[in-house]
């Protein structure tokens, strides 16, 4: 099983739409998928209900506390969907950490983990049940210097939890390629991360705010969307980067 | 004086941009205030490096901790800006509320205070600072869901502190009027929120993002674009609202 965990603590870079996406891209192509929402606002939670089988197969043993959104594509939903979490609750990494093992030991092969903005308790729980961390990044000038600071943050979790926090690459999220100064930061990232920087690149779509609003990705809602297109060849990348 | 907290757990919805242009264009309108950056990412602290005159006054007193933007326009720095703050250290309310009552005893019209995305201790540190709370809010699925949550945790925020967390109202941000469904979700906001929707709506216009990667506001960048035309009116109702 390969894990990979959405994490940037700049908010709205495109952290929950990359999750979802990435994770029923890489179920579409044949694999088995499950996707944690660690996020107590649960947009990733909310963004798939649409999705959910009108007959839903009874969930068994490691997928018991999961729910499943077509053959083989499982979710664990965020804790903040029902009821506002109380800013006090941490996650159960323990309790978790169980729940990967079980994924793990029934065959899934990805788990994809979509984290909140901040990295506070869920954040870190995102980086400590994940080999990699994929980060979505806007190309504009908050979210660059946040970057840096993201670096800083993944350096100190490979000290504290070892084999976890590698950086899996950056993605370029948001681009509208009209814009003249988002092909400029586009340019300094290759060349200040090199190999670190995803080759593909996705763009501003609208669709995404509709599919969003019907509870479905672009693969089901528009299939033949720019979006949907962007974030076929970034699974295509992952799958090839991680065989 | 009066105190505005810009807070919203959901992530990049222009919660730094509407509090540096609300706090400059107050400044602008002849009123002093002190703009507080409680945000470890210090977005609001960067994006007004352009503005700190070359010859700072020495500030004494109340104003010892704050950096000087311009005659009447005061800042406190995000302690986060120069070291990447570990994820445990929490803001230190009481020396905060000791920094606020001195600026309200040295004359300060107005205080602004910028929130990280998630209410943690430093999100709730600003709502307890402030008397009212603007809600930035994207017209998009997300943080539309986001906005009930959000509503409750200001509840709860009212009864654990009272006197603070009283909705100032909330902005329609990043708004693009050729979007159908923007228009369809201002509607949607307009009916619900009825009198708690801030009038002004403010557009979305590339010249944020330049302004921002050059320190200062779009009052001193671009004074005659959309977006510096949107707080404009902003700061206007506030001003009107809050006699
Ligand atoms: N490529 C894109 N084109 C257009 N809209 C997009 C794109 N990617 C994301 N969005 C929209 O931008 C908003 C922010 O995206 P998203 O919620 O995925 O970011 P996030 O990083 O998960 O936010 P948060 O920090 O709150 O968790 C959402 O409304 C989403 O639908
Ligand atoms: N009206 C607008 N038009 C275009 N771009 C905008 C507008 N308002 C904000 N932006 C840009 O959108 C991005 C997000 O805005 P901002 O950083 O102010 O949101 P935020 O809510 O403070 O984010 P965070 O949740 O990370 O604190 C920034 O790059 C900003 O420059
Ligand atoms: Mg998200
Ligand atoms: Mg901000």
């Amino acid at each position: 099983m390969r894990s990979i965990a959405l994490a940037n603590q700049k908010g709205g870079v495109g952290k929950t739409t990359t999750a979802i996406h990435l994770a029923h891209g890489l179920a579409l192509a044949g694999d088995s998928v499950a996707l944690l929402d660690l996020d107590p606002q649960g947009n990733a939670t909310l963004a798939l209900q649409g999705m959910i089988p009108d007959d839903e197969p009874d969930a068994e043993g490691a997928f018991e506390a999961l729910q499943n959104l077509g053959s083989n594509f499982w979710m664990l939903p965020s804790p903040g969907v029902h009821r506002n979490i109380d800013r006090r609750t941490v996650p159960d990494v323990k309790k978790l950490a169980t729940l990967v093992e079980g994924l793990r030991g029934a065959g899934i092969d990805w788990l994809v983990v979509d984290c909140p903005p901040r990295m506070d308790a869920w954040g870190y729980a995102g980086l400590e049940l994940c080999e990699h961390v994929l980060l979505p990044v806007q190309a504009e000038f908050f979210a660059m210097h946040g970057l840096s600071q993201m670096m800083q943050t993944l350096a100190s979790a490979r000290k504290q939890f070892p084999g976890r926090g590698n950086l899996l690459g950056v993605v370029a999220t948001l681009v509208d390629g009209r814009e003249e100064i988002a092909r400029e930061v586009l340019d300094d990232l290759r060349e200040n991360l090199a190999d670190k920087m995803m080759r593909s690149v996705i763009l501003r779509d609208l669709s995404f705010v509709e599919a969003a609003s019907h509870g479905k990705t672009l693969f089901d809602y528009r299939i033949d969307s720019k979006g949907a297109l962007c974030y076929g060849s970034l699974v295509r990348e992952v799958l090839d980067g991680c065989a």
